[in-house]
């Protein structure tokens, strides 16, 4: 028996809208500790990885690992029919062939299940090694989304420079180039409108637009993001899911031909 | 030019 009861349902809402972009179908991985996501777009140059702690959930059982093939635009449209301020319940039998999603309204007057067909899928699992990144650099959520969108009218890919003055984002193409300068801030009243650089040396590496642009969906769940880079290594680009989790893209950095 | 490399050249498969 698998059973995990959200109160902050809209979390799992948005952590939908975060990877429905990006991928088509996904196995959740429910085990004693929690469940866990790890998939590849369709051109295999990111992964996803999703992390949720059973302790973040206010109700949470797996009695034996689980292995929830999901077709997620089915998925989205289930959890589509959750209001904001729903609690969400996921349960499934063991071996089961089907999950139940049961939308709980907060004065419990209203309560709705779906259930969803769940599939086989045969998806290659990547070991990603722990590494010390050569800089760190956590910015506001919406700045970062806000960067992309607009560098992507310059060109196709975007240039992340990282020193000890700042990061720079650039841009260049047909129109002209573009450039946004982000220093660490000196002072904030609030820590997540921070903009803060650990860099251990400099580093600058090219990344497609179109990618960076699908993680942004992710803004939602977190005030903060946080862009990890290490000379010809993928980029991390991680936001927290509230209190229970994270959501981690990695993205490999073009290089010369 | 750049290329786009896939992200299974950094990370292996387990």
């Amino acid at each position: 028996m698998f059973e995990a009861r959200l109160v902050q349902g809209s979390l799992l809402k948005k952590v939908l809208d975060a990877i429905k972009e990006l991928l088509n179908e996904a196995s959740w991985d429910c085990a004693d500790s929690g469940i866990q996501l790890q998939a590849m777009d369709n051109s295999h140059v990111s992964l996803v990885s999703v992390n949720l702690r059973a302790e973040g959930f206010d109700k949470y059982r797996c009695d034996r690992n689980l292995i929830m093939g999901m077709d997620l635009t089915s998925m989205s449209k289930i959890l589509k029919c959750a209001a904001n301020d729903d609690i969400i319940t996921m349960k499934a039998q063991d071996n089961a062939d089907t999950v139940t999603f049961i939308f709980e309204s907060p004065s419990q007057e209203k309560v709705s299940d779906y259930e969803m067909k769940l599939m086989n899928l045969d998806q290659d699992h990547l070991g990603i090694p722990e590494t010390d990144y050569a800089c760190v650099i956590k910015l506001p959520s919406g700045e970062f989304a806000r960067i992309c969108r607009d560098l992507s009218n310059f060109g196709e890919s975007i240039v992340i420079a990282c020193s000890k003055e700042g990061v720079k984002f650039s841009a260049a193409g047909d129109i002209g180039t573009g450039n946004i300068k982000l220093a660490q801030t000196s002072s904030v009243d609030k820590e997540e409108e921070a903009v803060i650089i650990e860099m251990q040396e400099p580093v600058t590496l090219t990344f497609a637009c179109r990618y960076l642009n699908m993680f942004t969906k992710a803004t939602p769940l977190s005030p903060q993001v946080s862009l990890s880079m290490s000379p010809d290594v993928p980029l991390v680009v991680e936001y927290s899911i509230g209190d229970i989790g994270q959501i981690q893209y990695f993205l490999a950095p073009k290089i010369d031909d | 030019g750049k290329m786009q490399p896939t992200i299974s050249k950094f990370f292996a498969s387990v």
